[in-house]
């Protein structure tokens, strides 16, 4: 349960255009997962804020089953490989 | 790309194609989502080229052995890299398992290189492949300027993080790249259309309805049905194919009879040698002739050639033979196989000759035959033009789509096979900097650069509009009118499974008379069809979306194709809808062809287009004589103005009782 892997949390279209402010909500919204800000920046890998609104983050399962049940979260994913053709 | 591009008949000699029409594709930017970039590359010389276009707001990003102020011009316009994704997974130091890479743009594996060169790489004269495949590289669109994407890594080949691909859609939608090639895949089972994990589908919606073109590849995985990847309907997926170009080497028997295989051997010749099968001579009298577990014995091998069988289609055969033979003192190989086009040289460069088995076993026969039988091989030439004819690729993945198979997958095909091409110069089979290579990797940047050119062109088509008039323009018969084949065993006449519309004809493209257009709320339709619910449709798109109480039926999606996968004893009417991009006082008739035992029927029977009316809608119904569940069969639905030809590819699955694991 403690174990940390990137995990995508997908916002859908951005509500917005600016995009720090797109981000700034971002680091709210795990915040309110992990406990603070630092520790959102701390596990925050990307923002997603031009084309469409999310972020990977650094989540536990149990963080990840957390956040995927806040308003505004459309799905929460784990983080997958592709490969070249 | 030393012959392809002429192959597609955009040869810059010809006074009236597409590349003049377009200026080569200036002004419009090809962003690629790869391992990166070389930037020293003659490939990427900003030679010639006029200032960057001003909306572009990308950058160069700087990092290990990259410098933008020196790495960047006005032909590599952007450079990114992103590896937080993978490296969360799987952590430093990237070049763990032995292979060299840079965290940078900076490419150590080639394959980014190949694709970026093929879809817009500058002219670059006289390159060849150890002598063979001799000529001008360049990309389609050369005037074009790329943006370099690094998403993949050189890890266990090259791997990919959905975190990474996400995060160059963003940054890419954000910079004004025009077109983004994905040469990049996934596994069977697929992730939904709307399931992250497949960054690709997500990141390519939000491209597409920005207006932005995402070309991805098929896949490998072929000959196999339903193996196609990349199957949203938003994407232009993208077959391989070959084109009419062949590197055939001569074996020549002591009985003076001449059998022909392919290979890329430049060495000199092996004159006349002595050439063995191991036979075995237990229970199982073919075992010691397998190729992947050759059984040789020195004092019998040395000095001489050696014939094997295999099944398997994948490389790893042919290397262990060519292993096995090396070490026994052998001189040469034959392998007889499945055909598969695709070639590399042997290690060393050791003659290693790929034939099927009907010459494998003529030359099995001639050795049982004989005492001391004799072989000479003589090293690969290029031939190119008829009589060689263009196939679909044996690996490229093939349809229905696994997903949804009314929405027909791949789209279109383009060359794929033996594509010589820029690469690393740390990429193992590099030859001065060029490299062959084959995949739909490869046939996704040459259909890339197309789509640059039609842009160039036609600036405000949307990619549904380009898709459109790739698809209903596609060759359907090879250049010299004969049919297209598609690799397999056996092998058969290619469907619209293998390479949806056909083989790219860019020409034509430019000209489509009509295209099937598409925007966001035909996608929403679309997801609507598909079950997806509501509140996550609404946030995709970023407006509130209730799908309509009366289900909506994919097969009235906007495609320039129809696809019906299942068909009982009652009649399908499904809905199109064309937009006039041609002259605008035109007239169409339709052209019926319809699938066997399938009568298809078309309302109106005229479509008429002026100056107010661009868009006409239309119904086709279509009922089957079948009484028993089929597999699909094809036929096509054309209109014409007689100038153009728009012709849609039409395939129906009779199915009256449940089907059981049909494809």
């Amino acid at each position: 349960g403690k174990t940390y892997n990137v995990h995508i949390v997908y916002l859908g279209e951005k509500q917005h255009d600016d995009p720090d402010l797109i981000t700034d909500s971002h680091h709210d919204l795990l915040a309110k997962i992990v406990g603070s800000k630092e520790k959102a920046s701390e596990l925050m890998v990307y923002s997603y804020r031009h084309g469409f609104s999310g972020f990977a983050a650094k989540l536990t399962e149990s963080q990840a089953q957390k956040i995927a049940e806040l308003p505004g979260v459309v799905r929460v994913m784990p983080n997958s490989l592709h490969r070249l053709q | 790309t030393t012959r392809s591009w002429d192959y597609l008949s955009l040869s810059p000699q010809t006074p009236s194609n597409l590349l003049h029409k377009s200026n080569n594709g200036d002004g419009v930017i090809i962003g690629i989502f790869d391992t990166g970039i070389w930037p020293e590359s003659k490939s990427f010389t900003e030679n010639g080229l006029g200032p960057v276009p001003s909306r572009w707001k990308g950058v160069c990003e700087p990092g290990e052995s990259f410098d933008p102020t020196k790495h960047c011009n006005r032909k590599l316009v952007g450079a990114r890299w992103f590896v937080n994704g993978f490296l969360a997974e799987y952590g430093l130091p990237l070049n763990a398992s032995g292979e060299t890479e840079y965290l940078s743009p900076r490419d150590a594996n080639g394959h980014g290189m190949h694709t970026a060169s093929t879809a817009a790489g500058s002219f670059v004269g006289n390159v060849s492949y150890r002598g063979l495949a001799r000529g001008t590289a360049r990309g389609g669109a050369a005037s074009a300027r790329v943006a370099v994407y690094k998403v993949c890594w050189n890890v266990l080949g090259g791997q990919c993080a959905s975190a990474d691909i996400l995060k160059a859609f963003d940054e890419a939608i954000h910079d004004g790249v025009d077109v983004l090639s994905l040469s990049i895949g996934f596994w069977i089972p697929l992730y939904s259309d709307v399931d992250e994990r497949d960054g690709i589908a997500t990141g390519s919606f939000h491209a597409v309805t920005r207006g932005i073109t995402v070309v991805c590849g098929a896949g490998n995985d072929g000959p196999s049905a339903q193996t196609v990847q990349n199957t949203a309907p938003w994407i232009l997926t993208v077959a391989a194919s070959t084109m009419d170009r062949a590197f055939v080497t001569s074996i020549t028997l002591g009985n003076n009879k001449t059998l022909v295989g392919e290979a890329m051997f430049t060495r000199r010749e092996i004159g006349l040698t002595g050439l063995l099968y191991p036979e075995s001579h237990g229970l199982d009298p073919t075992a010691s002739g397998v190729c992947q577990a050759l059984q040789l014995n020195r004092t019998k091998v040395a000095g001489k050639v050696v014939l094997c069988f295999t099944s398997m289609t994948r490389r790893v055969a042919v290397t262990s033979a060519t292993a096995a033979v090396r070490k026994a003192g052998g001189v040469g190989l034959i392998v007889a196989k499945h055909p598969n086009s695709a070639l590399y040289p042997c290690p060393g460069d050791f003659p290693c000759v790929e034939v099927d088995y009907e010459a494998g076993t003529k030359i099995l026969y001639y050795i049982r035959s004989t005492r001391f039988p004799l072989v000479k091989l003589s090293s690969s030439k290029t031939v190119i033009g008829r009589p060689v004819s263009a196939k679909v690729a044996y690996f490229s993945a093939r349809g229905p789509n696994s997903i949804e198979p009314a929405i027909l997958k791949p789209d279109i095909a383009a060359p794929g096979v033996n594509i010589l091409a820029a690469t690393s110069p740390l990429d193992p089979f590099a030859d001065s900097g060029y490299v062959m290579h084959s995949g739909t990797s490869m046939a996704t940047p040459h259909i890339s650069g197309i789509v640059a050119l039609l842009k160039a062109l036609h600036p405000a088509w949307s990619p549904a509009a380009i898709k459109s008039a790739l698809v209903t323009t596609a060759w359907r018969n090879g250049r010299s009118g004969s049919l297209i084949f598609a690799e397999g065993s056996p092998q058969k006449q290619a469907d619209i499974f293998d390479y949806g519309g056909g083989i790219v004809n860019p020409n034509a493209a430019a000209d489509p008379g009509l295209v099937f257009d598409m925007e966001t709320a035909d996608y929403i339709h679309y997801l609507c069809a598909m079950h997806y619910n509501n509140s996550a449709i609404s946030r995709l798109t970023g407006n509130i979306t209730n799908c309509p109480v009366q289900k909506l039926s994919v097969l009235d999606v906007n495609l320039p194709s129809i696809t019906i996968p299942s068909i009982g004893s009652t009649s399908i009417t499904v809905t199109r809808t064309v937009t006039n991009v041609g002259p605008p006082n035109s007239t169409y008739r339709p052209i019926i062809e319809p699938p066997s035992g399938i009568v298809v029927s078309v309302n109106p029977e005229v479509l008429v287009f002026n100056s107010t009316v661009k868009k006409v809608s239309f119904k086709v119904t279509v009922a089957t004589t079948h009484q028993m569940n089929t597999g699909y069969m094809f036929g096509s639905l054309i209109w014409s103005d007689k100038v153009h030809f728009v012709r849609i590819p039409l395939s129906v699955r009779t199915e009256m009782f449940q089907p059981y694991g049909d494809e």
